[in-house]
């Protein structure tokens, strides 16, 4: 599988808002989006998975400098669609292995799973498409997870 | 954002798998994912947002056939992660607005989702990248999101 990961990158930029606990019902994600939308911010990885007794949690990431802005409009939404709670995490960082045709190499994100358990460095999040394969965890480990990541799949430093 | 979307993807072949209530630590991803793996099924997307007190679920999709083989595989897993359950869903369709630069177009999400809720049409889940959001919605609905949503970002129908 080394031959499909072409490269590792690393984004320190971002952070993370959860809408938590959200009802599972048309029109939320839209409610939740579109002020931000409104503000221009540019919300980058969004995650909302299936939901458990009608509520589910509605999570993105975005440019750390509009966290506060974002989370006040967030805040205000969640009020109204009687959510639990929001939550901001600004301690992130997103590594992703970039290839192609990952769908058709399962292995490939069981190898970057297993490289970052090995450390010790807990998986927050995963997002997939068939190009790339991002990890959110702790952004103390961002360094540390390319350099055994690019050893997981035999690149050179730097790609 | 119309021009930030070049087509509408569907795609009807897959099911999904859900682990529900995993702890969140190390190493819970790759003990999920590796035996698929092995087996060679081929995981498309794979979702988990971040968790709450301790635990978090872990889903992704995979090719119909694939179905039986996987949850077999997976419950023996689950049931060693002592997660709560596992659930599996045969009857959902990906849609998906295919793109490029997504990140600096917040309206494309929104009007994604507007588009879907304006039909009242749930979205189960969500998962995005620069060039590509997809949502996770009932089988059914799979030929009417893909005709709203070329409305929606005024594509010729079949692009
Ligand atoms: C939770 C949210 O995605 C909801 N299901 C909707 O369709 O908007
Ligand atoms: C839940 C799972 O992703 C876990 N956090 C891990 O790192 O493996």
């Amino acid at each position: 599988e080394s031959a499909v990961v072409s490269g590792i990158t690393l984004d320190r930029s971002e952070a993370k808002l959860s809408v938590i606990r959200v009802p599972d019902r048309p029109g939320i994600a839209y409610r939740i989006l579109s002020p931000l939308a409104e503000a221009a911010i540019n919300v980058d990885m969004i995650i909302q998975n299936a939901s458990s007794e009608g509520y589910t949690d509605f999570t993105f990431t975005l440019p750390k400098v509009d966290l506060p802005k974002a989370r006040q409009l967030v805040e205000f939404v969640a009020r109204e669609i009687e959510a639990l709670e929001v939550r901001a995490d600004n301690n992130i960082a997103k590594v992703s292995a970039v290839g192609t045709g990952m769908k058709n190499h399962p292995g490939v994100a069981a190898r970057m799973f297993k490289a970052l358990a090995d450390e010790n460095i807990n998986i927050q999040m995963i997002s997939t498409s068939e190009i790339r394969i991002s990890c959110v965890i702790e952004a103390k480990y961002g360094e540390l997870a390319v350099r055994i990541l690019h050893e997981a799949f035999n690149l050179a430093n730097g790609a």
